[in-house]
């Protein structure tokens, strides 16, 4: 199963809901890959890494000047990989955008490994440009985390008109999910949000929900990923559940 | 003056800056103009307006088919008039990056009302793609807000290398400030990262600190920029504070 972690607007907890699901389908014994498609390399720091002494980034791999497996990084996660990312790939948007079949590139790259892995989780930067189709035609399924605030949920519909634009126009097919994030039950504002999405957006939301925690926001500055900082956090249980709920969906589409 | 608010961080915080910098600016009587140069159109549904019946749209004024001028809509905030935007922006990017001069078209375009206001006010979508090289352009002041957590300080660094590059390649000036926000004196994490900004960025950190109030977070629901909304809060207190600071701001450059 190849996830993509998508939302155009920023902050929702894209990075956070990657590197903690693909922990936690590693930590339940599935060989996994994370892959960052975000020039900010946040998820690359957030596992550990050193953005400036990287080997090779994602974006050789989709430049086309290493194979996928090249680029692969094992991380302290057991089972868990990673192909990282940094500045590099800010150029990725121009450079690839006159390449011929350039939202096939991703695709076409995971193949030869997609055989090597249970899952494969994939970052995606804060905007619907080319990394971001990429992601969407080299997935079965979009994970699209929402924070449980006003903007984050007024920005919903949007999004899904654009992914609906972009399954007819590139041919594709895959199915969404929508995971609250961030959610303080202790505000009016929260509840009220994750209400509106329920009821607007029905078997599409998971039921898991994950809580605000300021462990989840520590753990990037000690490069791990929340669920390994502090295993027994609440927002680390959501986090183990978010992933069990993801690999039993039942395909909706 | 003419301000950018950018940072190629999701949710740190820019929109709700620009959007409550504007209204405190526009209510110490100043005649000041918003820009909503973000596809997600959030300044413009914060500031009270449907994105989907715009007469114009910044769009329409980057690709020269209306003015300036005949964008303009009056808001609810008395002093204070906004630029809206709506996705129509999101093929901006493509479709303008063939034409000449690209990087000055919004600097051309406010050229003509620049005289009209005493403060122009540009909210940025969270990368450093083709608008927001045009927000760069066009300003004299950056304004970096940079939430108290750790990928957004981490960050930073890698963000100040990219403006320093675009300032020599497009042989443009301007001078920059870092605005803490979301800042939560409870947590520990926090704190240090005030700390660490102030220390690593010294006179470009604004001494005004933003607190975290989820009356900012609820203030877009309601049309209305929290400075409006509860105008007493802290954090209200705080943005009318930063406006104050930022026009009293000594080049540093
Ligand atoms: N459950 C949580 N509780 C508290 N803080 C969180 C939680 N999830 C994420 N955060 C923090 O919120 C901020 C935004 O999260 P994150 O960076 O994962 O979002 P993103 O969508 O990937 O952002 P971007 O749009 O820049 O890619 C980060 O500082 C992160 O540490
Ligand atoms: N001081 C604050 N206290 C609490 N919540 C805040 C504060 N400032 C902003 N927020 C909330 O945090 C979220 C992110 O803020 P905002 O949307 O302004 O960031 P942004 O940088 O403009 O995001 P994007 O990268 O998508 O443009 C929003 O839900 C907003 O309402
Ligand atoms: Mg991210
Ligand atoms: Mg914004």
């Amino acid at each position: 199963m190849i996830v993509s972690v998508l939302n155009n607007k920023g902050g929702t907890g894209k990075t956070t809901s990657a590197v903690n699901i693909a922990a936690a389908t590693a930590q339940r014994g599935k060989k996994t890959l994370l892959v960052d498609l975000d020039p900010q390399g946040n998820a690359t720091t957030g596992l550990g890494f050193e953005k400036a002494t990287l080997p090779a980034t994602i974006y050789n791999v989709l430049s086309q000047t290493r194979r996928a497996d090249e680029a692969m990084l094992g991380t302290k996660v057991e089972n868990l990989w990673l192909i990282p990312s940094n500045l590099d790939l800010a150029g990725a948007e121009v450079e690839l955008s006159s390449a011929p079949g350039r939202e096939y590139l991703l695709r076409e790259a995971l193949a030869t490994s997609k055989g090597n892995y249970d899952t494969i989780v994939i970052d995606c930067p804060p905007n619907i440009g080319l990394l971001t189709l990429n992601a969407l035609v080299a997935s079965d399924l979009l994970l699209i985390p929402v924070q449980c605030e006003y903007y984050p949920m007024e920005g919903l519909p949007t999004l899904l008109k654009v992914m609906d634009l972009v399954k007819s126009r590139l041919k594709t097919e895959f199915d969404y999910r929508i995971l609250l994030t961030m959610y303080d039950r202790r505000t009016a504002l929260s509840r009220r949000v994750l209400e509106q999405v329920r009821t607007n957006f029905d078997e599409r939301v998971m039921k898991t929900v994950i809580p605000r925690s300021v462990r989840m926001a520590e753990a990037p500055s000690k490069g791990q990923p929340g669920i390994v900082f502090r295993p027994k956090n609440t927002a680390s249980e959501q986090y183990r559940s978010a992933a069990r709920e993801l690999l039993e969906t039942p395909p909706l589409a």
